[in-house]
């Protein structure tokens, strides 16, 4: 039950170590660890997530969807038209924002379209593990977010 | 905080860590109880926000997104050291990592039920979150966000929608990465990125705009939503090419890990996976997809029977 063409399997042997899941306090009854279920039986619901968005933005919620822009699962495409299907109010232009690279310089790490409650922003060059893939402004990204600061 | 559940000496560990952590169970609805691993924040644990994190699937563990993605440790190949992870996102806040439905990492189900849906799984994690608050009453109160990836776009915004009703929980904002936010958005979205990174030449594409779109359209095609059978059969062809050609899905320009196995969709070796697993990661065939619907037939013949 491991996603294609990822690795981890470290995590997977670190994990099920009877010292790790003392530790953990891991109780007997649960199963061995997998990244990902074998034995959940699961239902989707939904198709769209636009009520529960709309809902959100009426209770005056601050939101943040991000994409990584090489990922094919959830392309960050999608991701844009469904933030500009909400009509959010105060939509702002598309902008590129910025983050500090290792060795000083200024880069680019993705474009961003502002509105009053909800941004959308882009990390360039990542996939779909944004924190993985480009740690430095994921957390960036994170920090803007949350402490409502501009891109 | 719960005494018990403290965790005093993680194995492995080659720096000390300036924070505390927590790993235990927070009661869901009923018999389920779900696991979570909760790292403070290593600048100002009394002031910070409070955020969850949710790894998606479904069915996907969140120690995923704590010891490969966003959390203060990494695993590294001996399966024996951890590292530090200087880009943590426990710098600025409180973390809590939660491993839900039943079923998922640690979590179980005391009666052994293993069935979710999205309404389960979001009332599941409202009610663990109301334990978790019982649990650390010194974050009532706090800036809460709720977090999440991939199917996380599900459960994210379902939570949230629950929470924000509480006025127990001071819920402020939520953030979805990569996140699957509209099924029909997504599919009709990748046949345009597809063409846009140069997967399909001008001949498929326009083949494609011909067989799924009206004559004179103007905007965005809804592929997915053309009952051609022309066209439908071009979609397969750019799923496969997306989940099966040896692409990484999850990064275009990432190799595969572990080499590209097999090139073309072997029944028996692959039946026992899709036995095994009724989703994908986020979701390895939307359903009513033409992958899907493929795979459905697949399971319906004999094995050995189809190659």
């Amino acid at each position: 039950a491991s996603p294609p063409c990822t690795g981890d399997l470290q995590v997977i042997k670190y994990l099920n170590r009877p010292d790790v899941r003392e530790a953990l306090h891991i109780s007997e009854q649960a199963l061995e660890w997998t990244m990902c279920s074998s034995v959940l039986k699961y239902k989707r619901q939904y198709t769209t997530m636009m009520p529960q968005y709309q809902a959100a933005l009426e209770k005056k919620l601050r939101i943040l969807v991000y994409n990584g822009d090489v990922d094919m699962a959830c392309n960050f495409l999608g991701d844009e038209w469904f933030v500009d299907s909400l009509k959010p109010e105060n939509p702002q232009e598309r902008s590129p924002w910025y983050y500090t690279a290792a060795d000083g310089t200024k880069q680019n790490a993705g474009f961003f379209k502002a509105f009053d409650q909800i941004t959308f922003v882009t990390i360039r060059g990542s996939g779909h593990m944004v924190p993985t893939d480009k740690p430095k402004p994921g957390l960036d990204m994170f920090v803007n977010f949350i402490q409502n600061k501009p891109f | 905080a719960p005494e018990a559940d403290l965790i005093t000496n993680l194995p492995g560990l080659s720096f000390q860590p300036n924070f505390k952590q927590f790993s235990g169970y927070l009661s869901g609805v009923e018999t389920r109880r779900l696991h979570y691993w909760f790292v403070e924040s290593s600048s100002n644990p009394s002031r910070d926000p409070l955020v969850l994190w949710l790894n998606g699937g479904p069915g996907c563990s969140s120690l995923l997104g704590l010891l490969t993605e966003n959390g203060p440790f990494q695993v590294k190949e001996d399966a024996e050291t951890v590292i530090q992870n200087p880009f943590s996102w426990n710098q600025v806040a409180n973390m809590i990592f939660l491993e839900s439905p039943a079923g998922v990492g640690f979590s179980f189900d005391t009666a052994k039920n293993y069935t979710s849906s999205d309404d389960d799984a979001a009332l599941n994690n409202y009610y663990a979150l109301k334990d978790f608050f019982r649990k650390f009453p010194e974050y009532a109160g706090r800036d809460f966000y709720i977090t999440g990836e991939s199917y996380g776009g599900i459960y994210v915004p379902t939570l949230s929608n629950l929470v924000m009703k509480d006025p127990d929980m001071n819920l402020k904002g939520f953030a979805v990465g990569n996140g699957l936010s509209d099924d029909k958005m997504n599919d009709n979205s990748l046949v345009y990125f597809v063409y846009y990174h140069g997967l399909i030449g001008d001949k498929e594409w326009f083949g494609l705009l011909d067989a799924c779109c009206p004559k004179n359209f103007s905007g965005i095609c809804d592929f997915q939503g053309s009952e051609d059978l022309k066209c439908r059969q071009k979609l397969i062809g750019i799923q496969m090419l997306v989940w099966n050609s040896g692409l990484n899905v999850y990064n275009l320009y990432k190799e595969c890990y572990g080499g590209v196995k097999d090139l073309t969709l072997h029944f028996d070796k692959t039946r026992g996976k899709f036995q095994s697993s009724n989703f994908g990661w986020p979701f390895m065939f939307l359903k009513n997809s033409p992958v899907s619907q493929r795979r459905e037939k697949f399971l319906s013949m004999l094995p050995g029977s189809v190659d």
